[in-house]
């Protein structure tokens, strides 16, 4: 049997939004440990991974390990109808009939929203995902996640709107952070440089740099990766001419959501 | 010209 509740359904509304808009479906594996979750891009450009631990819900009970395929658009659908108050119960039964029961209770009026979902197939996840040596990064940069969101959001008004592929090129030299796009009629920079700590240390923006590296990415991709930004107040991107990048938004103490992209390859 | 590479070289199925 599985059953888990959440007192609070900001965290997993969260968690749809910051994944509904790229990924189309994604496998929920449910074990002792928690939830994690998988999606692929149908182009398989990118990839995100969720992990909550149980300890990130009120109540978790999982007697067997159980793998489920989800439609996150409708899912999202349903979470956008659920309060942030609501209390959140998640139940599949050990005679499941392919199905996974969300129900959403207002804690006010006592009102309560029951939808199944039906199990679907996934494009190929789950995957194994290993732990990349952190000495094949050549860069890794930590800054708030508002502002990298907010990076994102100018980069994409500057960017040709109408090109579904326009391209930031994210470069690290020394201290500095730099985030390049070509628009129709120019190019736009913004340089972010390390902050001192002591100035706002709530809000640092951290570079380390083993090596200067320049890689092209996306826009479409990063700026909705930009939207983890809800699961937490920092984001870590780490940069590799040989991996795929990481674009990791701790949460709490309970988990972390990860998007893996490559960057782009020169023809 | 460049394109955007794709992931399934670095992350097998279980």
């Amino acid at each position: 049997i599985l059953e888990l509740r959440l007192v609070q359904a900001t965290l997993f509304k969260n968690v749809l939004e910051a994944i509904s808009d790229l990924f189309s479906k994604a496998n929920f594996d449910f074990s002792g440990t928690g939830l994690e979750l998988q999606a692929m891009d149908t182009s398989h450009v990118a990839l995100v991974a969720l992990l909550l631990r149980a300890e990130a819900f009120n109540h978790y009970l999982c007697d067997r390990d159980l793998s489920m395929g989800l439609n996150l658009a409708d899912m999202a659908k349903a979470f956008r109808c659920a309060n942030n108050d609501d209390i959140i119960t998640i139940k599949a039964e050990e005679d499941w009939s392919d199905t996974v029961t969300f129900t959403f209770e207002s804690p006010e009026d006592g009102e309560i929203s029951i939808f199944d979902f039906d199990f679907v197939g996934t494009n190929g996840v789950p995957l194994e995902i290993p732990e990349f040596p952190e000495s094949e990064y050549q860069a890794k940069v930590r800054m708030p996640s508002a502002k990298f969101m907010r990076i994102c959001k100018k980069l994409s008004s500057f960017g040709d709107s109408g090109d579904r592929d326009t391209v930031v090129i994210i470069s690290v030299d020394k201290e500095c952070v730099n985030f390049f796009t070509r628009g129709k009629t120019g190019t736009s920079t913004i340089v972010c440089r390390q902050t001192q700590t002591v100035d706002k240390p709530k809000e640092p923006t951290l570079i380390e740099m083993k090596e200067q590296v320049s890689l092209a990415f996306d826009l479409r991709y990063m700026n909705s990766f930009s939207k983890g930004s809800t699961l937490s107040d920092q984001v870590t991107i780490s940069l590799s001419s040989n991996l795929p990048a990481v674009f990791e938004y701790k949460i709490a103490e309970t988990g972390y959501i990860r998007y893996y992209m490559l960057p782009r390859i020169e023809e | 010209k460049s394109s955007q590479g794709r992931l399934e070289s670095f992350f097998k199925p279980v």
